[in-house]
């Protein structure tokens, strides 16, 4: 912590469309060690909400790191985030920069 | 054959 803070954004994307509508690719064990934005589909949540960018990396979906965790486990955690109940949106915290932590 | 950075795996949401 504190290396990253001044340089991560929080996106909170409320869940306006029945898809999120990005494409990430990446992750531990990869050379891009954290999830990339690589599309963000007209329609989509992400789209509406307007601030989510292709090339940003995403450090933290929900609060939970992704520091570590391979593609699939990402997605996971990304699924499971758009799918509960339990919140109307779903906390980004990005980076525009590659970091490779 | 692509650069191997483009051979990682994608997820659509």
């Amino acid at each position: 912590p504190g290396l990253l803070e001044p340089m991560s954004t929080l996106v909170r994307v409320p869940k306006s469309a029945n898809t999120l509508g990005i494409a990430i690719e990446g992750g531990a064990n990869t050379r891009q060690p954290l999830p990339r934005i690589v599309t963000i589909q007209r329609g989509g949540s992400a789209h509406n909400c307007g601030q989510l960018k292709v090339g940003q990396v995403i450090l933290e979906v929900n609060g939970i790191s992704l520091r570590g965790r391979e593609h699939r486990e990402a997605a996971c955690l990304i699924a499971e985030a758009f799918k509960t109940k339990e919140k109307e949106y779903i906390d980004f915290l990005i980076t525009e920069f590659n970091v490779a932590l | 054959s692509p650069p191997k950075e483009y051979e990682d795996e994608v997820t659509f949401f």
